[in-house]
């Protein structure tokens, strides 16, 4: 474990937890594409799946177990308790050309051709993407609330903390996940303009808004 | 690829 790693991990935390509340207590979920949460669900529960088979730490065991609620949580959230406030008309993207492709290449590159091994690359390859119909739909709705950026923010923080864990593991313990990597730095990439944004306008207390 | 399944991260 190292710094970089440890912050990710709690910024990830952090957007999940801002996301929870921000739905439970403004009871909406305006906003907010039901879709990504649906593949962040698949994404964690595809991931952790060695919950059951694999124990590495209590830090390790007990974030999965926090993960995977508050995303199945999430998920009730929007298409549940609060499925009169989702906005399925700008919800829009077609996530069949996300996990389609990914299912595939996740059978071709992988480092083992075993059921586990395959779950966890689809799990890193779908992670890198899962974000995208979120985006899609600020682009379609031409806005984001603050507290929706916050979110982003910390959700696109983490990734790229994890690149600089990558560095610091392959420097001092030799250690280094092409997969993970190459995911990683994808995922990373396709926060940038969202990053550009919320450095130079919600940053400066304005609101987030895309020239329509 | 050689193989590296033991997963350590979150």
């Amino acid at each position: 474990m190292n710094i970089f790693r440890l912050t990710g991990d709690l910024s990830h935390l952090a957007a999940i937890i801002i996301l929870l509340l921000k739905i439970w207590k403004s009871r909406s979920c305006a906003g907010i594409s039901g879709k990504s949460q649906i593949l962040f669900a698949i994404v964690f529960t595809t991931r952790y799946l060695d919950l059951l088979s694999t124990f590495i730490s209590l830090y390790n065991s007990c974030m999965k177990v926090i993960y995977i609620g508050c995303a199945y949580a999430t998920v009730y959230m929007i298409y549940m308790k609060f499925r009169a406030t989702y906005d399925g008309n700008h919800d829009s993207f077609r996530v069949e050309f996300l996990v389609v492709p990914v299912g595939g290449l996740a059978v071709l590159i992988n480092h083992d051709f075993s059921f586990m091994e395959i779950l966890w690359t689809f799990s890193i390859y779908l992670e890198s993407v899962a974000i995208l119909p979120q985006l899609f739909m600020i682009s379609k709705t031409g806005e984001a609330e603050t507290i929706t950026t916050h979110y982003l923010f910390c959700l696109g923080l983490y990734r790229a903390l994890y690149i600089f864990n990558w560095v610091w593991r392959f420097y001092f313990e030799g250690f280094f996940d092409l997969i993970a990597i190459v995911a990683g730095v994808v995922q990373t990439i396709l926060y940038c303009d969202f990053f550009y944004l919320y450095v130079t306008k919600v940053l400066k207390g304005k609101k987030l808004s895309l020239p329509a | 690829v050689i193989g590296r399944t033991q997963h350590d991260e979150l």
